[in-house]
């Protein structure tokens, strides 16, 4: 199922993203 | 000139590779120096849940999939994605006992960056793979136009062309939607003009068969021309074709390199 492919790939993006947010908020704080 | 290839791509990496950029910034300039990074232990899980279902996914789009460039392609792509989540997950525990610890750091920045390579070349050999399916359908036409050497009565005429129409239609809808999502403006004109081309010569193209059939069929003068002008549309059509195939198969770098 093509679109199921990119919507995971969407979700972990926006996991990383979260990830991301969160080491940089602090060290930003 | 575009880092992403196609607007989808662009639209679910873009942002976080943003984030990774000035996350390597901050670290690079020591701006996290000295400073305590808390429990992440909460975003690292979810991170590895998106990969495993990221990955099985994947497997299963591998499993199916009769694409043999797919099936060899994406399997490196899913290590370097469980890698990097590894990384991710040491790091966090390496976290847990000591908030200051820089190698952790160095492995959240390395898992972050491997999990944003990882998930570009998964989406970029799946997006090969939907790219092999239009040069497919295009590469059908090709061989279906070659059939027009052949066309020598009007009910073969009217069988080629009801058999052409559909395939066309086909291939059109689909170069239209590749086109809509490059993001390589270059890329975009070239495909729009070459197929702009072809739609326009299929009536061209008809015709001619046509008059080559009535002129054959009645004996009359002019066979060879009209063969020669049949010829020629079925030549034009088919160069746009494969220039529309070459076209598909270009990646920025490509136009990097070639500039």
């Amino acid at each position: 199922d093509a679109g199921e492919m990119v919507r995971q790939a969407r979700v972990l993006a926006q996991a990383t993203s979260d990830l991301v947010n969160a080491m940089r908020s602090d060290a930003e704080a | 000139m575009p880092v992403f290839h196609t607007k989808t791509i662009e639209g679910i990496l873009e942002p976080v590779a943003q984030q990774i950029c000035h996350l390597v910034i901050m670290h690079e300039e020591g701006e996290v120096d000295g400073k305590a990074i808390p429990d992440l232990t909460g975003p690292v899980a979810a991170v590895q849940a998106a990969v495993s279902n990221l990955v099985r996914v994947g497997k299963e789009t591998v499993q199916t999939t009769e694409d043999q460039v797919m099936k060899r392609d994406m399997p490196p792509a899913f290590i370097k994605v469980e890698n990097s989540c590894s990384k991710l997950v040491q790091a966090a525990q390496m976290l847990k006992a000591d908030p200051y610890s820089v190698p952790a750091r160095d492995y959240l920045i390395d898992g972050s960056r491997g999990i944003l390579s990882g998930t570009s070349d998964l989406l970029l050999t799946f997006d090969e793979a939907e790219v092999r399916k239009v040069i497919r359908v295009c590469k059908g036409i090709l061989e279906y136009l070659t059939v027009a050497e052949v066309v020598e009565t009007m009910e073969d005429l009217i069988t080629y062309t009801k058999n052409l129409g559909p395939g066309m239609t086909k291939m059109s809808k689909m170069i239209e939607e590749r086109q809509q999502e490059l993001t390589h403006q270059e890329h975009r004109q070239m495909l729009f003009n070459s197929l702009n081309t072809v739609k326009q010569l299929l009536p061209v193209l008809i015709s001619a068969i046509k008059i080559f059939v009535a002129i054959k069929s009645t004996h009359s003068a002019g066979v060879d021309e009209a063969e020669r002008n049949r010829c020629f549309t079925f030549e034009k059509m088919s160069a746009e074709i494969s220039e529309i195939i070459r076209v598909l198969q270009l990646t920025t770098w490509d136009e990097d390199t070639w500039a």
